[in-house]
């Protein structure tokens, strides 16, 4: 009975979201399946949302959403933007030539332990679940955990901080899973990794004040996508690198990715619009998937005609 | 479910760099339990922490004591998350 802009402006748990996934892919058998890269610390499937319209393997597009467990906003824009991509293919004339050449890859829930989390026990929960030997305290930092700059500027080796890198590179399942899955794929052009809450897109560097060798051309895309952002709903972003724009931080999904030559390695934090923070009223979801939605397109056509 | 009843998050103003030093130390006191929402690191962009009820005193006495501006951006965290479940709890009446 529930039409599907109401199941679109409410937050969901992480059953839910599974049961939407199977749904969907129900609904789009000739253009969606689902895969699991793995399995979380505490066993749970981490599946992907594969949209491909062919048999060979394709040049592919990798976004995640929710990495960080409490930025409820980017699973509920991760929903939302799968079902854009399901149903706007045949329809959307960009999308489609989109697809008829490249795959995308949509993790909806990067940390569904964090996540689960949330929904039990502590809605401001950030991190993993993974114990630390020898601390009280649990979880490390997913975006401080990747295989370089580890352990440098703005992580923390401290196990109760909330940067906290973690014993060694890729000591999570949630990373290790993403990276086994992007260098096993090995034709991955762009990776976005979807955060919240400062409404910025960034690019690297994060770890270092150096420029990346492709910073004009990153720098020029993210201008265009957060111009094509801001004209859905007047939401003003800033663009950058991660080093400049916000602070420094080692370790972080986007600089893995450029450095082993994903060359349109993108980061967003979505809204808060300066009153929520991570507390975004369900009410912003659908305002929020729709602003995103034309910035990755930039980003997603941009990949598409510049392969490299 | 961990509650959050009086907890603020305030919206800190670091328009100095000793500020920003200041706010890296107040970070450190673990007994306060202070929850950044980001890292003190760049002047003039705000930086919001969830400060437990029960160290708003403190650390509101800090912020005044050193000149650092702050303004309140959450005025009780619990009163969000109430909200947020009731929604919740309307989405799931509609699904059903």
């Amino acid at each position: 009975s529930c039409s599907w802009s109401e199941f679109f402006s409410f937050y969901h748990t992480l059953d839910e979201i599974y049961s939407w996934m199977d749904y969907l892919v129900a609904r789009h058998p000739n253009l969606v399946s689902k895969i699991q890269i793995g399995e979380s610390y505490e066993k749970r499937p981490l599946y992907v949302l594969k949209f491909s319209t062919g048999k060979s393997r394709y040049r592919a597009i990798w976004i995640d959403t929710g990495i960080h467990s409490r930025e409820w906003i980017t699973q509920a824009t991760g929903v939302w933007i799968a079902n854009k991509i399901a149903t706007e293919y045949g329809k959307n004339a960009s999308l489609t030539a989109l697809l008829d050449c490249m795959d995308i890859f949509l993790e909806i829930v990067a940390n569904p332990d964090g996540f689960a989390y949330t929904h039990s026990h502590d809605r401001l929960w950030r991190k993993t679940r993974s114990i630390n030997p020898g601390s009280l305290c649990v979880g490390v930092d997913p975006n401080r955990n990747w295989g370089v700059g580890f352990g440098g500027l703005g992580a923390s080796s401290n196990p109760c901080s909330q940067t906290y890198h973690g014993p060694c590179p890729f000591s999570e399942n949630e990373t290790k899973a993403i990276a086994n899955f992007i260098l096993g794929h090995g034709n991955v052009a762009a990776v976005i990794s979807i955060h919240s809450y400062s409404q910025v897109l960034m690019y690297p560097y994060s770890y270092t004040s150096q420029p990346a060798p492709d910073r004009q051309e990153l720098d020029a895309l993210a201008k265009e996508a957060v111009e094509a952002l801001t004209a859905v709903h007047g939401t003003r972003y800033k663009y950058g690198n991660v080093f400049s724009t916000i602070y420094p931080a080692a370790g972080v999904t986007i600089d893995w990715t450029y450095d082993i030559g994903v060359k349109y390695s993108y980061t967003f934090e979505l809204r808060d619009t300066g009153c929520y923070g991570f507390l975004l009223p369900a009410t912003q979801i659908i305002p929020t998937a729709e602003e995103t939605w034309p910035a990755l397109m930039k980003i997603m056509e941009h990949a598409r005609d510049h392969p490299y | 479910q961990k509650r959050f009843v009086g907890d603020q998050v305030l919206r800190v103003l670091t328009d100095k760099e000793e500020h920003i030093a200041l706010l890296r130390e107040l970070e450190e006191s673990e007994d306060l339990q202070l929850d950044y929402w980001d890292v003190p690191s760049k002047l003039g962009l705000p930086l919001d922490v969830r400060v437990p009820s029960q160290s708003l005193q403190l650390v509101k006495t800090f912020l005044e004591s050193n000149s650092i501006p702050y303004t309140t951006m959450i005025e009780d965290v619990q009163k969000l998350l109430d909200e947020e479940k009731r929604a919740m709890r309307r989405a799931r009446k509609l699904k059903r």
